[in-house]
């Protein structure tokens, strides 16, 4: 098929096309770039780029599982990225009024994971070069690994993993999806990197 | 910090941003 040339500043596009135009209601994509320059030198895949999405589906008046404290401390967190961010800090009173979500500080915490070799839902994706598609809460709690834990303990339920030339696209949601062959083979033309 | 990678920073002002519009357009003084 038709390969691009890998670009930073495209993979934000390609991960929103992705999700946005996809039937099923994912909540995030992830790429995970490899650091790896050749097929046999070991990798480490780290955050490439991430689009959040949100749970379309969900009620706005749904009550919070997570206790007071857990939520000030994601409060403080946030306000202290926003002033990282914007170089200034961040009236108390200001934004981050609203509750963060789990799926939100999962989201988060992937900025700060990477995976060495065939470690983790992505790692394991990228070392056997086969997808991994797990759908359902027993599915993901029995797959022996970290990363899957930690999703279903925010609310995930279902997390996909799809090789591609330069790394390894995850998909996460909180509804219980279904293996498509669709949407593999949309992520394998929109990352079919040529280098 | 200062260390955070420009790919990190990128997506967290993003993922920020939204956010913000997020609770703008559920906010009901937006109304």
């Amino acid at each position: 098929g038709e390969s691009h040339s890998f670009n930073q500043d495209t993979l934000q596009q390609r991960l929103q096309g992705l999700i946005d135009n996809a039937r099923e209601s994912w909540t995030y994509a992830i790429f995970w770039q490899s650091s790896a320059v050749d097929y046999t030198s070991p990798s480490l895949l780290g955050w490439g780029d991430g689009y959040y999405k949100g749970e379309m589906n969900k009620p706005k008046t749904t009550p919070s599982v997570t206790s007071f404290a857990e939520q000030e401390h994601r409060k403080k967190v946030l306000r202290e990225l926003n002033s990282l961010i914007s170089g200034s800090k961040m009236p108390e009173n200001e934004a981050v009024d609203e509750e963060v979500t789990d799926t939100e500080w999962f989201f988060l915490i992937s900025m700060t994971q990477s995976f060495v070799n065939g470690n983790g839902l992505p790692g394991q994706a990228m070392f056997s070069n086969q997808p991994l598609w797990i759908a359902g809460r027993e599915r993901l709690l029995a797959a022996h690994c970290d990363r899957a834990r930690q999703g279903e303990g925010f609310g995930l339920q279902t997390i996909v993993c799809i090789p591609s030339t330069s790394g390894v696209v995850e998909l996460g949601s909180t509804e219980l999806i279904f293996q498509s062959s669709d949407l593999m083979n949309e992520v394998r033309v929109l990352f079919n990197f040529n280098n | 910090n200062k260390d955070l990678p420009l790919s990190r920073k990128k997506s967290l002002r993003r993922f920020l941003e939204k956010r913000k519009e997020r609770q703008v357009s559920i906010s009901p003084y937006a109304y």
